[in-house]
């Protein structure tokens, strides 16, 4: 899935 | 990983750092807000969750677990440590947090990305994390005189989401379908509510002078 689905940051 | 966001989580750290130094270092907690600790602590457990069950990367795991562990033991410490509590501004604490957890919570409901229980929680987070310096700050402002070690963590803990924005600004740029708007949004009014304080804080160091927040 998309980078910004994915919880990627703090 | 940028380098805003990298500098944004060391700049986060070592705010966090500072408060634990200084509660250690002088074993008080005076012009500390607990109100704010306990909002933070809430503010991670509810936005970390997926720590179990997403694992994007070392760091991002092992820096949730600094943040979820020091967050409570700062709570912990200001409630129950024998020495520290005592120095604790009970009568000067008395935001009423409940109602930004609450505010937060109805905001979170509706209005997130996808209406699932993580999703809720994590907005929900974001918009606390905005809005939990607010009884610190009123704290500071009633108790006039700031001791160095808490103006530089209230400093820290501000500039972190500043390097967060630039983050965003960055990310927006350079990959596609980046859109995190919820958290943009709210990053701005977190840093905005510093302004003020920035701004005396400067003053302060400009004129190498104590750092007074007017009542």
């Amino acid at each position: 899935n998309s980078t910004n689905d994915v919880k990627d940051e703090l | 990983m940028n380098i805003f966001r990298f500098l944004g989580d060391m700049t986060h750290l070592i705010s966090i750092l500072i408060l634990l130094l200084k509660i250690y270092a002088t074993k008080s907690c005076s012009g500390i807000s607990l109100k704010t600790q306990e909002l933070y602590a809430l503010v991670f457990l509810a936005r970390y969750l997926d720590l179990f069950t997403d694992f994007i990367s070392v760091y991002n795991s092992v820096m949730k677990v600094v943040f979820i562990a020091s967050s409570l033991a700062i709570v912990w410490c200001m409630r129950r440590h024998r020495v520290v509590r005592r120095s604790y501004d009970k009568e000067l604490d008395t935001f009423r947090h409940y109602f930004l957890v609450a505010a937060c919570l109805a905001l979170a409901l509706l209005v997130q990305e996808k209406f699932t229980f993580l999703e809720v929680l994590w907005a929900f987070s974001i918009y606390l994390e905005a809005v939990a310096i607010l009884p610190q700050l009123v704290l500071l402002q009633r108790s006039g005189n700031v001791d160095n070690l808490t103006g530089q963590y209230v400093f820290f803990l501000g500039a972190y989401r500043a390097f967060y924005i630039l983050n965003w600004i960055y990310r927006y740029f350079t990959e596609t379908h980046f859109s995190r708007w919820i958290s943009c949004v709210s990053g701005l009014v977190q840093t905005a509510l510093y302004a003020d304080f920035f701004y005396y804080y400067f003053i302060s160091w400009k004129n190498n002078s104590k750092l007074q927040l007017p009542a």
